[in-house]
């Protein structure tokens, strides 16, 4: 059973990476039910991860959303800050795609945040640039000006020419 | 698939594109 689970999610993988979303998601659902029935929580999580990013190619944001919230929960209870991080960029980029641009920047900060703690500019580039797009929609320029000219810096920093 | 600001078609872009080759390995 427990190399079942591993091979669903190999084969959601798999069809991911052939863009096939709808039997991704069918492989994922199937190695998210054999992660509960071990209580095996870090392979839960993959599964919500991926399940997330394919509910984005299939068009589906709000869904997406909640797996990707599940992943956060799952992050924080396993302490993997990274993780956490990257939940928090997924979330934020999924709610600029649902137009709804306080909580993408809700998000978008708390990635801010975690990049700073674990000392990942490129992170931190990326969040300031989301943030500062996210600030521009909602007509916040100051806010965007702040977060253009903290990306702007960064990415002088890391020799990021685009 | 968005109708919205050009830089931010940009941030989200660049990250789906990321996105679409990434996967939580087994």
């Amino acid at each position: 059973r427990a190399a079942q689970g591993r091979t669903y999610g190999n084969l959601g993988n798999a069809y991911y990476l052939l863009g096939n979303f709808q039997k991704t998601v069918g492989a994922h659902e199937q190695r998210l039910l054999i992660a509960k029935e071990f209580g095996d929580r870090a392979a839960e999580r993959r599964a919500y991860c991926n399940l997330g990013n394919a509910y984005i190619f299939l068009g589906q944001f709000g869904v997406a959303a909640e797996h990707y919230k599940r992943t956060l929960q799952l992050a924080r209870l396993l302490k993997d800050k990274a993780v956490e991080a990257q939940a928090c960029y997924s979330l934020g980029n999924t709610y600029t795609l649902l137009r709804d641009y306080e909580r993408a920047i809700d998000y978008h900060l708390k990635h801010l945040i975690i990049a700073r703690e674990l000392k990942d500019r490129v992170g931190e580039g990326r969040a300031c640039w989301s943030l500062g797009n996210a600030h521009t929609a909602l007509g916040n320029h100051q806010d965007a000006v702040h977060f253009a000219e903290k990306h702007l810096e960064i990415s002088r920093e890391t020799g990021d020419k685009s | 698939p968005m109708r919205m600001h050009s830089l931010q078609v940009d941030s989200v872009q660049r990250w789906m594109e990321d996105l679409r080759h990434m996967t939580e390995v087994e």
